[in-house]
């Protein structure tokens, strides 16, 4: 695991985060981001919880196309997926010209393009939380993902990370296991 | 575009302007290495300079496989738990062309993965196994 320059971290009074959206999505999207954010407090003391108040809440969700403001344009289907910035900023962009898939297996998908949004979310809250990249193919934080794979449970890497930043959920009983399942992905990396 | 239920969608191209992902077009340049001139070289320059490999960009970079190129690549091997080569073999293309995320691997020339990982960050791991 890696941490951003100067390891930046949420600070101990703001450990209850919000978060909101800038687009009108239907619950079982926002239901997808709830598990994300289920996944991060299942093993460290922050909580997630959702406010209809976008401009107030901590972390701002939206879905953009091409050049959205942030200096770091979207490029169309595939290629760069989702950005995330680091504590405190809060703000987390996803492409909104991806195929995105919100439920069923995305295995199945008759679009070679899908992506599974739940996926990315998970790793993109990760850094929202502080964590950089991974080299660790099973992590949560490795960079890429191919289309049509679903990689939502986090690895031993990345709560080790999420905890040297925050410490441990109380409740986290210390089992992780990670499923990836691919179509595309080609890699026959070692394992750090 | 959002699919809650991706049952039962026809078979579509592989993209719905029938070109192909961002970065597959890197896929001709197997087998480049140092030395080597190939047009289009530059953006994956880009792409490297994008993810934090190759610092202190120019205002255009060249198709030049030049030193620049070969230590970013050797970096982004390593970080990927690659071979080490300094060429753009099918296996780091093949890397290379994935979708992923959009932050950078290296921020600021700073922290980096595999390739970041000093002496003195496992001095620290080590003094915290330890303590315990």
């Amino acid at each position: 695991f890696t941490f951003f320059p100067g390891t930046p971290r949420w600070p101990d009074h703001r450990q209850d985060l919000t978060y909101g959206f800038a687009d009108q999505l239907t619950d079982e999207v926002k239901a997808v981001f709830a598990r994300a954010f289920e996944r991060w407090s299942a093993v460290t003391p922050l909580t997630f919880t959702p406010t209809d108040s976008y401009f107030l809440a901590d972390i701002k969700i939206g879905f953009f196309t091409g050049d959205h403001g942030d200096g770091e344009p979207f490029d169309g289907v595939l290629g760069t997926l989702a950005h995330a910035f680091s504590p405190t900023n809060g703000r987390l962009h996803l492409d909104g010209a991806e195929d995105w898939v919100v439920a069923g297996d995305v295995r199945t998908s008759p679009l070679p393009s899908a992506v599974d949004l739940e996926s990315v979310a998970v790793h993109e809250i990760g850094h929202l939380l502080g964590l950089g990249h991974s080299s660790d193919e099973n992590a949560i934080m490795y960079p890429t993902i191919s289309s049509r794979t679903r990689k939502v449970e986090l690895g031993s890497d990345d709560v080790e990370g999420i905890q040297y930043l925050y410490g441990s959920n109380p409740n986290y009983n210390g089992s992780t296991s990670t499923t990836s399942t691919h179509e595309r992905e080609t890699s026959g990396g070692v394992r750090d | 575009r959002f699919f809650p239920n991706i049952t039962g969608l026809p078979p579509l191209p592989f993209s719905k302007n029938g070109t192909l992902a961002p970065w597959d077009a890197f896929t001709k340049f197997a087998g480049c290495r140092s030395g080597e001139k190939r047009d289009g070289l530059a953006k994956l320059k880009q792409y490297f300079n994008e993810f934090g490999y190759i610092q202190n960009a120019p205002s255009n970079f060249s198709d030049d496989f030049d030193d620049e190129l070969e230590k970013a690549l050797r970096v982004y091997q390593q970080n990927f738990n690659l071979n080490v080569t300094g060429e753009l073999d099918d296996q780091t293309l093949q890397k290379i062309v994935l979708p992923r995320c959009g932050n950078a691997d290296i921020v600021n020339g700073t922290t980096s993965m595999n390739s970041g990982k000093s002496a003195s960050f496992h001095t620290t791991k080590h003094f915290h196994t330890t303590e315990h």
